[in-house]
């Protein structure tokens, strides 16, 4: 057990700088690190993230857009070792600027080649890179209701008017 | 294994029946404030297992039940159910499409169903172990699971990797 | 104390309700309750929401959304109170939809006839509500500086295509 | 009492001197993730008392010194000031104009200003005492404040009450 956990955790941090150089920049530096190496299966685990040339002590000295960002990339990571047959997002997007979104959605179209994504969202960016939309609304007070909707129809149709 | 279909009726905001296809591979949901997209998340995880309270935004069990709105009266019991197409063969089963329901009832009572058939809830998790939609597999991420990685909550970040193993 | 306490808490339980109703509707309910009336000082204080006919049966049952606009509601109730000279919003706005970054960005306007604001966004709604927008920018790696912008030239500034 | 000026030198990522004017009663911040932003909220915050590291979203008092980067060396001291125009004489002064400045050196030395005049800490807190922007007011609310009242945190909702009777 000890040995797959370490195989896999060495499988798993590979996949993070790959995806974290994806969302960042080429030249980004970032690690996870097993605190315990004699003991992989009680150790705690650090994450470090240096974007962009920045040299933050620890994670909590990012930005809050950052962090959103690193700690996506480490969830495709695991992703990418045992990839699930669908994920879903509730609005992890909001955080983050138009260009990050823009490659938050990249991502998530290249692996939605052998997965499904179901992404709740606010973000106009996040809404026109998705195959379909199903808008989520109120049918009469406290009882809701959904429709399949059309981006470029969203600003006539009556329910989205409500909705945006 | 691919989502097919999500049915709803009486799961907290969704007093009325209601069903979502899926046919693409990447859905957005979108909507207003309170209008129900959280608790489609939340329906899902449900179905698949979910037994944690503070994962579903719940006080109490009974709360995933329709509770009433000014023009419609409570719901006697909550039930969703979810259809998978058991492509590659995830699901260990021979059955080519999978249909998993879950209910509760006001008085407490909870039915678990695979394919129409009464299962148990333990049937449910020893079908989805290996597929990594567990209900708390890293698959679900709601803006807490962001945070739970950031903060490492409860060895959150040992669990995954476990999880992955 | 006890005596100042009880006035301050009932004014700003108006207020409350005045605010709420302007950021839901003019029909929904809401209230403020002193649960230990004899010791306010050492009391716990519930928030009771009510949305749109909606019957949640405590806070945590409402949307992302509906707690940050009840949250809102009740720091504005604060203020009315007793108004501070600026007020500070870091990405207050992001879990709200357009309808509600409107109606907050209203009450924004309305109060700064009082007091000035500084709004953090990443909104487009928010952006365009403002009376002047300041660029924040990475200079060279890891440098921070900030320029003026104008909403009106945002998508064709250099430093701003960066911004978004 | 309206907010005129804030100047940031060597305070967290602002290397270098900046100056932002409030002419305006409504003022938006914008820019890309990590830019800066929430960095100028700390930085008023800072200059206003703020004591919390947790506030400041800091380790160590120190890491509000800019850290270096690649092409930058760490700076030797963070200086914020920040201008205000007395109107209403909410500032118990005779200026017109009040000015407060705080430093902090990496030897751990601190200093504070009043109008260019060294002072103490205590000083500016009984200045700002009665203003509602003490470092702790419900006038800075960052997301994190709204979650504050929603978990009515350590009685956050107790207190803001006390702040405003
Ligand atoms: N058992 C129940 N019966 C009826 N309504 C319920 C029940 N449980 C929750 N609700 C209502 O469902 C609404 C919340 O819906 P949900 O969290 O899905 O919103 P949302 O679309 O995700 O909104 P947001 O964009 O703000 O996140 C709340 O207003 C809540 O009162
Ligand atoms: N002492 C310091 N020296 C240098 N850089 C620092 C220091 N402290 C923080 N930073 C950097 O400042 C950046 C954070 O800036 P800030 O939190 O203001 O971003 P932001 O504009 O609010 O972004 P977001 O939109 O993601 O919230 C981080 O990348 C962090 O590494
Ligand atoms: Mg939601
Ligand atoms: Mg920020």
């Amino acid at each position: 057990a000890k040995e797959l956990f370490l195989t896999t955790f060495y499988k798993v941090r590979e996949n993070f700088i790959r995806v974290f150089r994806s969302l960042f920049g080429e030249n980004d530096s970032c690690d996870l690190i097993l605190l315990d190496e004699e003991n992989p299966l009680e150790s705690g685990i650090d994450i470090i993230a240096r974007p962009k040339g920045k040299r933050p002590l620890s994670l909590s000295q990012l930005s809050g857009g950052e962090m959103t960002l690193t700690a996506t990339a480490l969830l495709f990571a695991f992703y990418l070792q045992k990839p699930a047959p669908f994920c879903i997002f509730d609005e992890v997007d909001a955080p983050l600027d138009d260009a990050n979104v823009l490659k938050f959605n990249n991502i998530i179209q290249e692996f939605s080649k052998d997965s499904q994504f179901v992404i709740v969202t606010h973000n106009k960016t996040t809404m026109a890179e998705v195959d379909v939309l199903y808008g989520v609304y109120m049918q009469d007070m406290g009882v809701s209701g959904v429709s399949p909707v059309d981006f470029r129809n969203m600003k006539h149709d009556p329910i989205l008017s409500n909705i945006n | 294994m691919r989502l097919k279909k999500l049915e709803i009726k009486g799961f907290k905001s969704f007093a009325n029946a209601t069903v979502l296809n899926f046919n693409e591979n990447v859905v957005g949901v979108v909507g207003p404030n309170g209008s129900g997209k959280s608790n489609i998340v939340d329906a899902i995880r449900w179905v698949l297992g979910e037994q944690k309270g503070k994962e579903l935004r719940l006080d109490n069990k009974s709360d995933v039940i329709f509770n009433g709105a000014s023009t419609k009266k409570p719901a006697g019991v909550a039930q969703v159910s979810i259809t998978f197409s058991n492509t590659k063969n995830l699901l260990p089963t021979e059955y080519n499409e999978v249909k998993l329901s879950r209910y509760l009832y006001r008085n407490g009572d909870s039915e678990y169903h695979l394919n129409g058939v009464k299962c148990r809830l333990k049937d449910i998790h020893n079908l989805l172990i290996d597929t990594g939609i567990g209900s708390n597999s890293y698959a679900i991420i709601a803006l807490g699971m962001v945070e739970d990685i950031l903060k490492d909550k409860d060895h959150a970040r040992r669990k995954m990797f476990e999880q992955v193993s």
